[in-house]
């Protein structure tokens, strides 16, 4: 409250741009980040940071992580791909224009179980398949 | 604690980011919207305070990477509420290897009607069976009571305790029963009774408009029956941690397909 209008906007376009660099969105892929290999990202999802604690009784949030950045040939050698990523890149290669590199995206997921009430007030605990990433990969 | 991992919570999510994780998170779990439960604070009942204990065993499991732990292995570990192992024994806990969700109900309706038509000592329930999430098929259900110590004058009398499904309610005679299960505990022993009430389960959810609820008698050794709360069973004024509940295993019965957006 302390700081000028001035300040304040700065600070805000600062941290908007420190913001944009942790989130995911597509225009990362057009900056600098473009550069980088796919891999596996931070991204802890908070129940209590989204005002639920009134509905969802455990856990309070999650790791969910994320899968983002460029498959490039050769494939880092502890990134997994698919025999048909290979073929891809190759052939992106050869057509850049007309085919694209194969897609970052996660190869093994592992569950959650999420206790949470119903709008009576019934207790729900479910196990959720394939919430958190566990390795990333192309495909 | 575990927010040392994020990069994600370091700062204040913008209100329409909330709003988009939200919905997003929402898709993800299957939920049309965001549940309202009536009543806040109720997480120290007995129904979520059995469902916590079931959560945190299939969480410390989940956590040291033991596959293939199941919801069985689970449910006889876990404590479920009480200090001391339930007066029962556990039905068969086969099914919950297939279960893949767990519900608990809360008691709606509780008469405290002492006597029937027939001086028979009585207590009902009913639970809500119609808000279960879309593709799910019960394999398995369990009525949960908890027993305190009896009355004194039952000594060390065994208590038969039935759980009735009401099949009609008449005006000027007793409802029309069937019989679910039955246990025989002495009087003096204390803690959660459990009752299989599956098919009955089952059948309430193909056909909400027949759960009528359902009937608990408590008899004597001798055919005598007796009043539900001197025996020490717990109802809606007791303790909220030793309520009643209804607890039901699901398996789905069809996968749930995200709308592409």
């Amino acid at each position: 409250a302390a700081n000028t209008k001035r300040k304040k906007q700065d600070k805000n376009k600062s941290s908007s741009q420190q913001d944009a660099s942790k989130m995911p969105s597509i225009t990362d892929h057009n900056t600098s980040e473009q550069k980088q290999a796919c891999k596996k990202h931070e991204l802890y999802v908070s129940f209590r940071d989204l005002g639920w604690q009134d509905w969802i009784i455990a856990p309070e949030g999650y790791a969910a992580f994320y899968c983002d950045g460029e498959c490039y040939f050769p494939l880092n050698a502890h990134m997994n791909a698919t025999n048909h990523a290979i073929v891809q890149t190759l052939v992106h290669l050869i057509s850049p224009e007309l085919v694209p590199r194969p897609c970052c995206a996660p190869t093994k997921l592992n569950a959650i179980s999420v206790l949470y009430f119903d709008d009576s007030s019934n207790v729900i605990l479910k196990k959720y398949r394939n919430m958190v990433v566990r390795s990333c990969g192309c495909h | 604690e575990s927010h040392v991992h994020s990069s994600f919570i370091y700062r204040r999510l913008r209100n329409h980011e909330r709003k988009e994780i939200q919905r997003e998170i929402l898709s993800i779990l299957g939920l049309p919207h965001r549940p309202r439960p009536f009543s806040p604070g109720k997480q120290a009942s007995s129904a979520p305070l059995f469902m916590l204990d079931l959560y945190n065993v299939m969480a410390n499991e989940e956590e040291h990477d033991m596959l293939g732990y199941t919801l069985t292995q689970a449910y006889r570990t876990a404590p479920l509420t009480t200090q001391s192992p339930p007066l029962a024994s556990l039905h068969d806990t086969n099914f919950l290897n297939d279960a893949d969700m767990v519900m608990s109900f809360v008691n709606l309706v509780e008469r405290d009607k002492d006597f029937s038509h027939q001086r028979r000592h009585y207590k009902e329930f009913r639970f809500d069976l119609t808000q279960i999430p879309r593709g799910e098929a019960v394999t398995a259900a369990e009525f949960r009571i908890y027993k305190d110590r009896s009355n004194n004058r039952f000594g060390n009398e065994t208590l038969k305790i039935s759980i009735y499904q009401i099949i009609k309610e008449n005006s000027n005679r007793d409802a029309d029963l069937f019989l679910l299960d039955t246990q025989r505990v002495p009087a003096y022993e204390v803690g959660w009774l459990v009752f299989d009430i599956t098919v009955t389960s089952n059948h309430w959810v193909i056909n909400p408009q027949n759960n009528l609820g359902l009937q608990l008698c408590v008899e004597t050794s001798d055919g005598r029956s007796v009043n539900v709360k001197s025996v020490g069973l717990v109802g809606r004024h007791g303790p909220q941690s030793k309520q009643p509940f209804l607890v039901a295993f699901f398996k789905a019965s069809e996968v749930l397909l995200r709308s592409v957006r």
